[in-house]
């Protein structure tokens, strides 16, 4: 699964 | 989020603080990189866009502000409120060389072909070589670089190596990964690793560094 849209790291 | 995340982001924090400090304390930028400090508030600029479009969580926003608003004010010390004291003479990298080959990938290798992916690819790809100048800027002097720029430059890179771990931790745990970004970050963490070596065999005996040519 790829990263979601979402990113959620910095 | 896991461990290796937040000690990662937590680096990446000490890393701007320390800099800023250094360069208000001293009141003197001498031996930092401007060409590097602007290219990271670029990077910061184009990834944080989604501050307006998403909301991930409160320390999610908080860092990503507290990130631009670091990274803006070290531009300004540096070119502005401390000019005098820029070594521009010695801070020769040329940028175009980086951010052209890099805006040329982030538009062809990309996850999606949209204005916000294409940005957020750009500074990752863009962050991963932001720290040439300055470690060109170390190197090319053959000046000593002070104690506290090895403490920034080694803050700076282990947060890019924590996030590796971090990778592999949600890879496992989650199921994600994201390519772009584990390349990216393998190549920015690479370029550390000379630095790393000195810095571990030199600052920490408590040497100054150099970087040879």
């Amino acid at each position: 699964q790829m990263w979601p849209a979402k990113k959620d790291e910095l | 989020m896991n461990i290796f995340r937040l000690v990662g982001d937590l680096s990446h924090l000490a890393a701007l603080i320390i800099l800023l400090l250094k360069i208000w304390k001293s009141r003197s930028c001498a031996g930092v990189s401007g060409k590097s400090q602007i290219m990271f508030a670029m990077v910061y600029m184009t990834r944080y866009l989604d501050l307006f479009t998403t909301f991930v969580s409160v320390y999610n926003s908080v860092m990503k502000v507290v990130f631009l608003l670091f990274s803006f004010v070290t531009v300004y010390l540096i070119y502005f409120k401390f000019k005098a004291t820029y070594d521009g003479n010695h801070d020769t990298f040329r940028v175009e060389f980086l951010v052209v080959p890099v805006a040329g990938l982030a538009v062809l290798v990309n996850h999606e072909f949209s204005f916000l992916e294409i940005l957020w690819t750009f500074s990752i790809y863009l962050e991963s070589v932001a720290i040439l100048p300055q470690l060109f800027m170390i190197s090319k002097t053959g000046c000593e670089a002070e104690t506290i720029t090895s403490h920034y430059l080694f803050a700076l890179g282990i947060y890019r190596a924590l996030y590796i771990a971090n990778w592999i931790f949600r890879y496992y745990m989650e199921g994600f990964f994201d390519f772009i970004a584990i390349v990216a970050g393998c190549v920015q963490t690479i370029l550390y690793c000379d630095f790393f070596y000195l810095y571990v065999t030199k600052v920490w005996k408590g040497k100054r560094l150099t970087i040879p040519a």
